[in-house]
């Protein structure tokens, strides 16, 4: 005999995120409105007072979502947010003269080139609490394992896809630029198209 | 070409570089499991110059395993003393037929125990079993055999100790 166990009561919340006004550009106001898709909540209000310690969203293997708390430990912050590194920043190359300048050691025709790292315009990329896909997190695929999965992160190759679930589809937003003008695609579509299977390649018998 | 794809979302911002891809179960077309390429095409790219094998995943879309459980509705229907027994009576069915059968025939041989005849078959049983060999003096292997008669084993007097 064995006892039925019944679920926990859990409480669930059954209240909408109310829209909210920011500000963008020091003078347009713009109103927010967020959405919750597959438990993940996209275009929420900011905490008034920044939390450290905020959770954030990262994604598993075949792109669902997980929660990740940062943590203290012996004064160090595990399981941080992730750190983006240069991706997603603008180069440029800054040249200086000996006038602007005056460096004690510099020649007076010598020019300094510094190159500078500018910070994307993040007005849009705040709201998505989701981890971003660079080329650090891309995967090898291929049956050798030697093919790299550029622009995407998620899901890996071969991941299986359950009807009903939502999966984030994560790709490196600088993966697409211009010919010309060197500048990102502004627009992407996704595509799925059925792959003609072979007789071993359906698997195992159920 | 793009007509092939069973699935094209409409055109994203892609600043956002995140799609929330809602599995849904026309894309298996009747099939349990189904192998997809799923690919990206950016916007500078023309459909008829688009190839999807270029930056494209393979991954499976599979219909899942369906656990059937107790859900809170069923449980709610359950507390209040509202069940559904179908299975009850399909699991008691068997065993119910197979005890009826086994009476049934219980009562049959009891009351034919005076008219029933197995005796050819007793006798076929038994002949099986005691097949009868003949006797060892007619088996030519045993012929040149002595079969001595019977003699009575020898005695002695007991002395004064043994008894």
């Amino acid at each position: 005999y064995v006892p039925v166990k019944k679920p926990k009561h859990t409480t669930t919340t059954t209240e909408v995120p109310k829209p909210w006004l920011r500000t963008i550009s020091s003078t347009i106001k713009e109103i927010v409105t967020p959405t919750v898709i597959a438990g993940v909540t996209f275009s929420a209000k900011p905490l008034e007072t920044p939390d450290p310690l905020q959770p954030w969203i990262s994604l598993k293997k075949d792109g669902t979502p997980q929660t990740i708390k940062p943590e203290i430990k012996k004064g160090r912050t595990v399981k941080a947010s992730p750190d983006y590194s240069t991706y997603f920043k603008t180069a440029y190359t800054t040249t200086y003269s000996y006038e602007d300048l005056q460096a004690h050691n510099m020649d007076a025709d010598e020019h300094l080139e510094e190159e500078v790292f500018v910070d994307e315009d993040s007005t849009y990329i705040s709201l998505n609490p989701v981890i971003r896909c660079t080329p650090d997190t891309y995967f090898k695929k291929g049956i050798a394992r030697d093919i790299s999965s550029e622009p995407f992160c998620t899901p890996r190759e071969n991941s299986v896809l359950k009807v009903d679930h939502t999966y984030f589809v994560t790709w490196y937003t600088r993966f697409f630029r211009d010919e010309v003008t060197e500048e990102t695609i502004d627009q992407v579509r996704l595509h799925l198209f059925a792959v003609k299977e072979k007789a071993h390649d359906k698997g195992f018998k159920r | 070409n793009l007509n092939a794809a069973f699935f094209s979302s409409e055109w994203l911002k892609n600043v956002d570089g995140l799609y929330p891809l809602e599995v849904s179960e026309d894309w298996l077309d009747g099939k349990y499991e189904r192998k997809a390429l799923l690919a990206i095409q950016p916007r500078s790219i023309p459909d008829d110059e688009f190839n999807p094998l270029e930056y494209g995943l393979l991954v499976e879309v599979s219909l899942g395993s369906r656990v059937f459980k107790n859900t809170k509705e069923q449980l709610a229907l359950q507390d209040e003393g509202i069940t559904d027994e179908s299975w009850y009576y399909v699991a008691m069915t068997m065993p119910t037929i197979v005890l009826f059968a086994c009476v049934a025939m219980y009562f049959f041989l009891y009351l034919s125990k005076d008219t029933r005849d197995v005796s050819d078959v007793k006798r076929y049983a038994l002949g099986q079993k005691r097949r009868v060999l003949g006797k060892l003096k007619d088996m030519k292997k045993f012929k040149g055999m002595k079969n001595h008669a019977y003699n009575e084993l020898p005695t002695y007097r007991k002395n004064s100790k043994q008894s």
